[in-house]
């Protein structure tokens, strides 16, 4: 049965029933409208608290990034001048010998 | 372009969960 | 007034309330019952999308913190064997002038 369906049978049901019953009725919907509403707002804290917890978490990760790229760049630098030096000291070396 | 639709993603959803903390549902 | 005083009153209220009242307050708590869950199941749904998202970025890190220790060590290593390089290079430049 659709959701449209489902109400306009609830609504023959509730037109048609007597008192007792929607007495009945009024106090059980009023309990599962209390315990859903409790259940959504624990989804929404709970939620919230993941999202903050990402956003943190990308922040983080953001910082390590830029660390990254900065001691990449420092070793490629490095290696640069350590082949430059060591050519350098090759042709030192043999200037030296002869 | 991506970091700001992700920036404005995680807002709406901040709203949304906001939103159903701070709606009144009524009772009996 | 406390929830349990609230329950309270509300019994009161829904054992001296005629029929067409009673019919109302079906209809409404039914409806707002209705919306509640829907909303529920939305956070539900959006705070399991966020803490996949969560996960995945968690493990991005991971591996980009694995990365920089890697780099980190490669730097010092370079900058150590750069040191020694350079006063092997001094001393030999030294003894080819002598």
């Amino acid at each position: 049965m659709s959701g449209q369906e489902q109400e306009g049978a609830d609504a023959v049901l509730v037109t048609e029933a007597g008192p007792r019953w929607l007495r009945a009725e009024v106090e059980r919907l009023s309990r599962e409208l209390r315990e859903t509403t409790q259940e959504k707002i624990q989804a929404a804290e709970y939620g919230l608290a993941v999202l903050e917890e990402k956003q943190a978490l990308k922040q983080r990760f953001d910082e390590l990034e830029t660390d990254y790229e900065a001691v990449r760049h420092e070793l490629d630098q490095l290696r640069e001048a350590f082949g430059q030096a060591y050519s350098t000291h090759r042709k030192v070396a043999a200037d030296g010998e002869s | 372009p991506n970091i700001k639709a992700g920036a404005a993603n995680e807002g709406v959803l901040a709203n949304f969960f906001n939103s159903l903390l701070s709606k009144k549902t009524g009772t009996s």
